[in-house]
């Protein structure tokens, strides 16, 4: 879940309401 | 009251940043607490040389990597190091917000402040949060008094009248800037492996290395399984590339009402 997400991205940032979910997950390009 | 103490140190220059943190660590060295230390690397050597050989007692952890990600903060560093500690009362200094944090990271550094509030309730835990106030803009000083219910500088301790930590959570969930452009493809059960593709596809062209590769296509599969379970059944999927980062987005029909999801270790 996003606890993976947390633990591999290097940001993450979300949008959330009743009926609509956003998550970015960003991965610095090396 | 409760066990769980939170205080924002605002610091003006390396003196008072160090003079002020070692004391911190000193307290709880002298109270028999395991301490550590997550800040960034250039006030690890200021904390090292101000503690002399107590440095050797206590954790130092460079929170310019273990924080990279803000949401990591809590369960990668904060938990992580009170939960080794079962039963004794811990303490932590963490600068998780610094001057290069950029407009895209500091709404969630912000959620992450207010968030260990709620994580840490009831905890033996004392959590020092160092603030750069000469280096930091004016708002994210005035954030930071809504995030920490006590207030500390070089004149003393005040309780925070501003404290509001469910604000900031809630004034920070905005809608997120739309990409310039994108490649995007909408999935199901049906499709599911073509999301974790279509991100693994731009991350090569890119340059990620193989290894980094396997963690984008694994942080998407997570997203688009969640989409499966808890987001109506299906999902969009959007990549792109912007300010030198890989973006990859998962949206669909779901709510996420809890606000320390993805931060419980």
């Amino acid at each position: 879940g996003l606890l993976i997400v947390n633990l591999l991205s290097d940001l993450v940032r979300v949008h959330t309401r009743e009926g609509a979910t956003a998550v970015r997950a960003y991965f610095d390009v090396p | 009251a409760d066990p769980f103490v939170h205080p924002a140190l605002f610091y003006r220059g390396d003196r008072e940043f160090a003079v002020a943190t070692a004391a911190f660590v000193r307290e709880g060295l002298a109270a028999g607490e395991p301490v550590a230390v997550a800040v960034p690397h250039w006030h690890l050597g200021l904390i090292e040389s101000e503690l002399g050989a107590d440095a050797g007692r206590i954790s130092l952890i460079d929170m310019t990597r273990a924080g990279r990600n803000p949401g990591r903060i809590i369960p990668g560093v904060l938990r992580a190091f009170a939960d080794s500690h079962p039963g004794r009362r811990v303490r932590i200094v963490g600068e998780p917000i610094w001057p290069a944090r950029t407009a895209d990271e500091y709404p969630a550094c912000a959620q992450h402040e207010a968030l260990i509030n709620y994580s840490f309730a009831g905890a033996e835990v004392t959590i020092l949060c160092p603030y750069d106030a000469e280096g930091l803009a004016p708002e994210v000083l005035v954030e930071a008094a809504r995030t920490h219910p006590v207030l500390l500088d070089a004149s003393g301790e005040q309780v925070s009248a501003a404290f509001a930590p469910d604000k900031v959570i809630i004034e920070h969930n905005v809608p997120l800037d739309e990409p310039a452009e994108c490649r995007s493809l909408r999935f199901d059960r049906a499709n599911l492996p073509a999301a974790r593709t279509l991100a693994a596809g731009l991350a090569a062209e890119l340059g990620f290395g193989p290894d980094r590769i396997d963690d984008i296509r694994l942080a998407v599969a997570e997203l688009s399984a969640n989409s499966l379970d808890h987001g109506g059944g299906s999902g969009l999927v959007r990549v792109w590339a912007e300010h030198g980062r890989l973006v990859c987005e998962v949206s669909d029909a779901g709510h996420i009402a809890d606000p320390l999801a993805g931060r419980r270790p």
